[in-house]
């Protein structure tokens, strides 16, 4: 579902969410991988991945519950595919 | 979610660089404590060296640092990060020297990272179990508690194997507390409706009086967003339980937290001077609860959601024979039970007299 810009409050958390998907729920690309993957992860699907790895509604927006979960300190790992 | 462990189980492990938050000496203490947690339940070994390669290289660094492909991103957000086991950056931990490390809860808890991050150079991925070490998210857990889930041992012993001189063989399970041991204190207890929570550090007892039957859970299975280790506890006249820990309190109704919580301690009415709450109670009979700091204690009156104004006064002046700090008290048919240390005193607030002093562990059975 392409998540839509009036679900951010401001450009902060548009950011955070961004940058947090592509660090921590980006799917590392397959080294055996001939060509360009075709088909790569919307924001929606990876926010939906978060959501569901923290217990939180999965809705693919990013609702107050889902930043605040991206506001906590974690560590810097990320929580998909294969973190080497 | 677990990875190629190493192929062997003597494992080096090298301090590169030292925080100025800690001295160097409580920075080895924690750096090795967080290599036992796990050296515990495996055959694994670690050995410091002073020079050169090690399996396992631990530096601080910001932003970007060396050749690392990753970078820190100042303070909070990301505090550390690791490699799984191989070469090069293999088995490496780096940590954010942009975060306030600690040996307590104050800033982030060296051990309680480090732990973390020697997971992953060990071959373990995140886990989505919230009690789990290996959950993403920092939470601070006392560093005198296990701070292993059965979800971490399993996950490692799934690469290495168990702890060979382990006296039963059964994987390790974090050690919890025993319900009758001598020496058990409690850190809080409140009721809810027919029932009598003991709290202590992760853990809490639900005891049920009329037919005294007793179960032993995590305070995450019901509450996960509370810490362990809370002070004090009470349920209202709302069929709600207050938890407090240091200057924050939480209102749960059944298993939520009420939205807004934590809140800070002065909304209730306490002078600023207040730092934390021993034990609270609430007389069912009179919608008034007291709440124990010290020697003294503050009445609150529940209908008007206000503090009573004359307070706080001496708590042994309105509580005979209730002399010492108040660790934990609670109210069943009528009468107050107040602990501390190992003793136990059943009052009767309507004569305030002491009637008796129990064994603190009556209420399990022993």
């Amino acid at each position: 579902l392409p998540v839509h810009p009036e679900n951010y409050n401001n450009e902060e958390d548009e950011k955070l969410v961004e940058d947090y998907l592509n660090k921590f729920y980006a799917v590392e690309p397959d080294p055996n991988q001939l060509g360009w993957k075709i088909n790569a992860e919307s924001t929606a699907e990876k926010l939906q991945k978060m959501q569901k790895f923290f217990g939180l509604k999965v809705t693919g927006k990013p609702d107050s519950e889902t930043l605040e979960m991206m506001k906590k300190p974690r560590c810097g790992v990320p929580d998909v595919g294969l973190y080497g | 979610v677990t990875l190629p462990g190493w192929k062997k189980t003597k494992l080096t492990y090298r301090i590169v660089n030292y925080t100025p938050d800690m001295s160097k000496e409580d920075v080895d203490n924690a750096i090795q404590k967080a290599l036992k947690v796990w050296s515990t339940v495996t055959p694994l070994i670690f050995t410091r060296i002073h020079e050169g390669i090690a399996d396992i290289m631990i530096a601080f660094g910001t932003k970007a640092h060396g050749h690392c492909p990753r970078y820190f991103d100042g303070p909070l957000g990301v505090l550390a990060h690791a490699f799984p086991p191989g070469n090069g950056f293999g088995g490496d931990a780096h940590f954010d020297e942009d975060e306030d490390w600690t040996t307590g809860s104050a800033g982030f808890n060296l051990f309680l990272v480090a732990a973390h991050e020697f997971g992953h150079a060990l071959g373990l991925s995140h886990s989505n179990d919230q009690r789990a070490l290996m959950f993403p998210n920092y939470a601070y857990v006392s560093p005198s508690e296990f701070p292993l889930s059965p979800d971490d041992i399993s996950g490692v012993q799934s690469i290495y194997g168990s702890q060979p001189n382990a006296p039963d063989k059964r994987p390790a399970t974090p050690t919890s507390p025993k319900t009758c041991d001598s020496q058990m204190s409690f850190d809080a207890i409140t009721t809810l409706r027919r029932e009598v929570i003991f709290l202590k550090g992760r853990h809490l007892w639900r005891v049920y009086p009329d037919n005294s039957q007793v179960e032993l859970e995590l305070i995450s299975t019901f509450w996960p967003n509370l810490p362990s280790s809370i002070q004090a506890a009470y349920e209202n006249t709302k069929d709600q339980i207050l938890f407090f820990k240091g200057n924050k309190f939480w209102v749960i109704s059944g298993y939520q937290v009420l939205p807004g919580y934590p809140k800070n301690i002065s909304t209730l009415g306490f002078p600023k001077g207040v730092k934390k709450i021993d034990a609270a109670v609430c007389n069912k009979n009179t919608g008034k609860t007291d709440f124990f700091v010290g020697d003294k204690y503050w009445r609150y009156d529940e209908n008007s959601q206000s503090m009573e104004t004359g307070y706080p006064r001496r708590t042994v002046d309105d509580f005979p024979g209730i002399r010492q700090k108040v660790d934990a008290v609670f109210q069943q048919k009528g009468f107050f039970y107040f602990f501390h240390g190992s003793k136990q005193w059943e009052f009767d607030p309507t004569t305030k007299k002491v009637i008796r002093e129990i064994k603190r562990n009556s209420w399990f059975n022993c």
